[in-house]
């Protein structure tokens, strides 16, 4: 009973941690008591629950999931709410399912904690303390802490592969959890004859949607003594390996590695391909990205310090140079992710950071090159493989900057590694 | 010191914006490759002879080392050889704890040996079937040998003596991922 009134207290953080940042509908209630009698009502325009718009605490996204076996859209929504219980959130979920089928217009909802429930449970006695700590995947609630403690035995980063999302341990215990998706924009096509009638080539980034859409993906793992991987496949030209080395001096980071192409453009159309992590922090559109390798440049979404801007292109306009890190952070931590190269990067949504990895274009952007970003092998377009480490650290922990600030110029400078057959044996080497 | 120069001199040429940022014409952007990957090979050289040099007690140690194209996971000495060495660098001027290494090869038992006489674990990984399916590579590797090299001092070197477990039989090419089937 009490171990079922712990769950229940704290069921916000358990369904939060345990569904990752894609979290269902009732926690959304659940967060604000009172609407959890009255089912959401979705107006067919907007999409929002319009008696509470202003409080929705979601955002309409217009992700669209294209499935790569037989290219129809899904509805997502329908997914994420089929095996879902009613009873916590008391959401008729028929009607919910009826009602999404007829707006057709909220695809997704992205849901943030926008205020962590401090939990004020009495200290739980040694044997509960104990019965409790047998499930590997227990949660610890300090009454006193706002924050809920992961307990988890190394500090290795772990994931999860059913609904996949990575869980970075913060270096000051628990761990924060970070889904991820792969994602294509379309290449904006023009005469080039006015600014906002430019292709999308080697000088400009230009998509011709508002939204990226996101690759289903499927995924499995590898477990070993050294190294666990989570392995996920976008499409047949989109993959990559989530790496967790179990190795006790391996803490704190997580290894990206993704192979891109060859980008197919039997359709006509060019694709620009990134990569999307997804955390909960609440960062109010402001990110960090590295000039050069050098300092640290804060950026401010839709602005600039200078001017007041007016953005014709609300994704391009928001894209910077990342040459090794680009972050977001909140009062407590940073989430960095370390590039091995030099990419485009941006945080267009709270609590995403955007990296784009491998383009494909038909077109010149009239900026000179006079030919079309299409650079080819084998009369095919360029595989390109490249790895992130996605890095978390506490800003008030000297330890911790200092360790992210190795851990990028280990990134940069790796070890490099040469071979040689020998016939010698062993003993004499 | 010619090899060096050679490196130092491509390194000038690739300050160019285009090659920078990717906004030349694609046969540019191949002969800055092109150039690229001679300089870095003839560094190599300078490379293989210091740990050579390093390795002999002025004897007459004469390895042949190669780089490898580890990031399309191929490496011909690895997949070829049944006894080879491996030797890792330290670029950085602190001390590396732990090294994940990676080492494409084909699917046998491998036992490996760090300087000071001992084996250390190993983990036998499928290498994923993107990587394997690159038109351009031109590799027989099927898994990646990982295992963890520690406390590597600064711009220091620490070798490892990797050899296919005598008795093994070179095992047909299984699509099942050998994890799976220890596990």
């Amino acid at each position: 009973k009490r171990k079922m009134d712990f769950y229940e207290s704290v069921n916000d953080y358990w369904k939060n941690v345990r569904e990752q940042s894609f979290v269902n509908i009732e926690t959304i209630d659940a967060m604000d008591k009172k609407d959890v009698e009255r089912p959401v009502k979705l107006n067919q325009d907007t999409g929002f629950d319009d008696e509470d718009e202003k409080e929705a605490k979601f955002e309409n996204t217009e992700k669209v999931f294209v499935n790569t076996d037989n290219d129809k859209y899904l509805d997502p929504t329908l997914d994420i709410l089929k095996d879902n219980k009613e009873d916590e959130a008391n959401v008729n979920i028929a009607e919910l399912q009826k009602l999404i089928k007829e707006s057709r217009i909220v695809k997704q909802m992205k849901h943030k904690p926008a205020v962590k429930p401090v939990v004020n449970l009495p200290p739980l006695s040694e044997d509960e303390m104990r019965m409790l700590s047998d499930d590997p995947m227990i949660v610890q609630v300090y009454p006193e802490a706002e924050e809920v403690v992961m307990r988890d035995q190394a500090s290795n980063a772990s994931f999860n592969v059913e609904n996949p999302a990575i869980y970075i341990p913060h270096p000051s215990g628990g761990f924060m959890s970070v889904s991820f998706d792969m994602a294509f924009y379309r290449a904006a096509i023009g005469d080039n004859r006015a600014p906002s009638r430019r292709s999308s080539g080697a000088y400009i980034f230009r998509p011709n949607v508002t939204k990226p859409f996101i690759y289903d993906k499927k995924c499995t793992s590898i477990s070993g003594s050294i190294v666990n991987e989570l392995r996920c496949v976008f499409t047949e030209y989109v993959s990559l390996s989530v790496r967790s080395y179990v190795h006790p001096l391996l803490v704190n980071w997580v290894e990206i590695d993704w192979v891109i192409g060859s980008i197919p453009i039997e359709d006509n159309i060019g694709k620009e391909i990134v990569a999307m992590y997804n955390s909960n922090m609440i960062n109010n559109g402001e990110f960090y990205t590295d000039s050069n390798g050098r300092q640290m440049l804060k950026r401010k979404l839709n602005y600039r310090p200078q001017w007041n801007l007016t953005l014709d292109e609300p994704i391009a306009g928001n894209y910077y140079p990342v040459t090794n890190k680009i972050s977001i952070e909140d009062d407590k931590y940073r989430f960095s992710v370390l590039t091995d190269r030099s990419e485009g990067g941006a945080s267009l949504t709270e609590g995403q950071i955007e990296l784009m990895l491998h383009r494909r274009l038909l077109e010149d952007d009239a900026f000179g090159v006079n030919e079309a970003l299409n650079e080819t092998a084998n009369d095919q377009g360029l595989n390109v493989r490249g790895n992130h480490w996605l890095v978390l650290s506490d800003l008030k922990n000297k330890d911790s900057l200092i360790y992210e600030r190795k851990k990028l110029l280990e990134h940069h400078l790796r070890p490099q590694m040469i071979f040689a057959d020998t016939q010698i044996s062993k003993e004499d080497y | 010191m010619d090899a060096i120069d050679e490196l130092k001199s491509t390194m000038g040429v690739m300050q160019h914006h285009d090659a920078v940022t990717g906004t030349e014409k694609a046969h540019v952007a191949h002969d800055y490759e092109r150039m690229l990957s001679a300089a870095v090979a003839g560094a190599v050289e300078v490379t293989a002879e210091a740990v050579n040099k390093l390795m002999s007690n002025n004897g007459t140690v004469d390895f042949k080392w190669h780089r490898c194209m580890l990031n399309e996971s191929s490496c011909h000495v690895s997949e070829h050889s049944q006894r080879f060495m491996v030797s890792i660098y330290n670029p950085l001027a602190w001390k590396l704890d732990a090294i994940p290494v990676r080492i494409p090869v084909t699917e046998q038992k491998y036992r490996v040996t760090a300087p000071n006489g001992d084996y250390i674990e190993t983990q036998l990984v499928p290498i994923p079937k993107e990587v394997i399916e690159i038109p351009t590579r031109k590799s027989t590797a099927t898994h990646e040998l990982v295992f963890v090299a520690i406390k590597v001092k600064p711009l220091g070197y620490k070798n490892f003596f990797v050899e296919v477990e005598p008795n093994t039989v070179k095992r047909e090419k299984r699509s099942v991922n050998r994890e799976t089937k220890d596990d």
